[in-house]
């Protein structure tokens, strides 16, 4: 998992979440209960609670929109771009947008909510045969008012259960009509409309008058897409026209003719070829409920993950039965803990929790012999600022050393330089180029690498050399060159231009690294050769400069080590 | 069974044209998703290669990392997904 620079999360758990305005491709009731279910996703695994408000602001305002639809990030059209969510914070921070070009549905197709006839809302029954017919789609076959309706179960002969389908001859929504059907003929500027349109608007929803004069009344509503509503494409969504004429021959059904990518399209007249008018033709969508429960996710403050089960990756894949991934979890429990409160719990993890994690104070049998070291005398005219480029500057007990060839320096609080002191004297089982090292803030254990080796002190008890493979790096690391903690039980570890997490009590590197360190921490230079965490910033040193960067993982400043650090 | 029909491909009015080649369409992801030509606040200016870029978007998605533009990478491309940038500066 990743999070965004400087870890912005909502500074309360407590969040209120609005819904803007809604796709025609859903009915009103399945797109609020597609954002309830992507809310519960996260609040199931923190203390997070989300509150629906119906005006004013909200933390996390949701809305949908076409291509340019107000911030500097247009949508693109059918597929491409789905949606996109913005960090938590002020204004259009937190915020949620989902591009209505594409075919919302819970991922398998049309979802088609009846509404009125007798199934109390059920979902229409595709095919259901209606008097030895099968059908599809809805159908206004066997009424006189034009009114598409569905069977609710397969045999509508049998069981006679039905229900009207979505069509702004039954409902609008929106608008300020209270969600009244639309009247035809009804006029607008003058001009007299018999189906709805998007005339009038520059964001591309269809709409109509509810009552016979706009002009007049100033009463409207936004059309819901029906089952056969085509996508995008020039015809504002009219339904498909069967049959069609296209390059001269007859099509009674959907075709991917004429085009190169496979996509089904469909003439919205009778004939493509005299009037150009088309759409593409309901396909399975996406999965309104995932991509919500995704971008919810960029809204409470994760970036995307590089493991590709977990709901955090970018790319979309269609779920049957969803669940979040441990990934997922790690990283918003990172942001706001563990769920308090008797359940539902997270699920475990697949390795029985049992077994405790290799507790680094056991001596592994395969471990190297500690080797026997002598003292080595120090030479008090060594001067570090004659140093142009230490073996490794790291904070140990809250105090900078800096570390070159056996000796090393410590600046004191006060800002002047104490040493140089002598490295096999305080960690006589260390040798003299120490690479790096870093102290962990939970059980002050002081790890300390060289080469491909490395050695764990808990006060004067040492455990190694070991191997750094056994922490699960790759036997193709020369050297670990810099380490920063993140968070009480992590510690990023850099070698070359990458980085690893490596997680210290289970002993282990998290999955879905190396990661390249100039793809997280822009602006500095992909070699640095140490890094080390400093009052609050990030210092990636390369020869005798430092790259400094704050907690937003912006670069701030640049400096020379010697000048800045050690005060010469 | 006779010849396939030769498939005649037309331009839909309306449609937000996408037909730009494979190469356009990679440097136009890399860019949108931050791989490359990001606009560094400060500090060290690297310029990140188109080859070194495609290593980056690759090992985001789990692809074998070869810096070159192979199918899979391209197909990758092509995919649906979430608007919000992978590399973020």
């Amino acid at each position: 998992y990743k999070t965004f620079a400087g870890d912005p999360k909502w500074d309360h758990n407590d969040v209120t979440y609005r819904i803007i305005n809604y796709t025609p491709d859903l009915e009103i009731s399945v797109v609020d209960d597609a954002f309830a279910r992507a809310f519960k996703v996260w609040s199931d695994v923190t203390p997070l609670t989300f509150t629906r408000l119906y005006d004013g602001t909200a933390d996390i305002m949701i809305s949908f929109g076409k291509a340019d639809h107000g911030d500097p990030y247009p949508f693109d059209g059918k597929d491409g771009l789905l949606a996109h969510a913005y960090p938590p914070g002020e204004g259009v921070q937190g915020d949620a947008h989902f591009d209505d070009d594409e075919f919302w549905t819970l991922g398998k197709g049309p979802v088609v909510k009846t509404r009125y006839g007798n199934s109390e809302g059920a979902m229409c029954h595709f095919p259901f045969t209606f008097e030895g017919k099968t059908y599809t789609t809805c159908t206004t076959e066997g009424r006189t008012d034009n009114l598409p309706w569905c069977a609710t179960t397969a045999d509508y002969s049998r069981d006679k259960k039905y229900g009207f389908c979505p069509s702004e001859l039954l409902y609008t929504f929106g608008g300020n009509a209270d969600g009244a059907e639309c009247v035809f003929p009804f006029v607008f500027l003058g001009e007299e409309y018999d189906s709805c349109t998007t005339e009038g608007r520059s964001d591309g929803y269809r709409w109509c008058a509810t009552t016979s004069n706009f002009d007049n009344d100033k009463k409207y509503g936004f059309c819901p897409s029906r089952d056969t509503t085509t996508i995008g494409g020039n015809s504002d969504g009219a339904p498909c026209h069967f049959p069609f004429e296209f390059l001269g021959k007859e099509y009674d059904s959907c075709t991917s003719e004429g085009r190169g990518d496979g996509k089904l399209w469909c003439g919205t007249t009778d004939s493509y070829d005299d009037d150009k008018k088309w759409g593409f033709c309901p396909d399975q969508g996406y999965s309104l409920f995932l991509v919500a429960a995704h971008e919810f996710g960029h809204a409470l403050g994760l970036d995307h993950s590089n493991i590709r089960e977990a709901l955090m990756y970018p790319m979309y894949t269609y779920a049957e039965d969803f669940s979040l991934h441990k990934d997922d979890i790690e990283g918003i429990q990172y942001l706001y803990g563990r769920r308090t409160g008797p359940d539902p719990t997270p699920p475990q993890p697949d390795t029985p929790t049992t077994i405790p994690y290799p507790d680094p104070d056991e001596t592994d049998p395969t471990d190297e012999p500690t080797e026997p070291t002598t003292t080595r005398p120090v030479d008090p005219t060594k001067d570090a600022c004659k140093v142009t480029k230490f073996d490794t500057i790291t904070v140990i007990e809250g105090v900078l050393h800096f570390f070159k060839d056996g000796h090393y320096w410590k600046m004191s609080s006060n800002g002047g330089l104490k040493g140089p002191f002598s490295v096999s004297e305080r960690w006589s089982a260390l040798p003299a180029v120490i690479d790096s090292a870093f102290e962990n803030m939970l059980t002050r254990k002081l790890y300390f690498f060289s080469g491909t080796r490395f050695w764990v002190y808990t006060g004067n008890s040492v455990l190694g050399p070991r191997s750094i493979e056994k922490l699960g790096l790759p036997n193709t690391i020369q050297k670990v060159e810099g380490a920063l903690q993140r968070g009480k039980g992590k510690v990023l570890l850099f070698s070359g231009e990458n980085y690893w997490r490596l997680d210290v009590k289970a002993q282990k590197i998290d999955m879905g690294y190396p990661r390249y360190t100039d793809a997280v921490f822009g602006g500095v230079p992909n070699d640095a050769h140490d890094v080390f965490q400093y009052k609050g910033h990030i210092y990636f040193c390369r020869d005798r400069f430092y790259w400094r960067m704050n907690s937003r993982r912006q670069v701030d400043r640049v400096g020379y080590v010697k000048y800045d650090l050690l005060k010469c | 069974w006779s010849a396939p029909l030769k498939s005649k491909f037309v331009t839909f009015p309306g449609e937000i044209l996408k037909n730009m080649t494979d190469m356009e369409l990679a440097e136009n992801y890399l860019k949108k998703f931050g791989y490359m030509n990001t606009v560094q606040r400060s500090g060290f200016q690297s310029m990140v290669s188109t080859e070194k870029a495609l290593k980056m978007m690759q090992r985001q998605m789990g692809l074998e990392e070869t810096g070159q533009l192979d199918t899979s990478t391209l197909e990758a491309m092509k995919q649906p997904r979430c608007g919000v940038p992978d590399v973020a500066n």
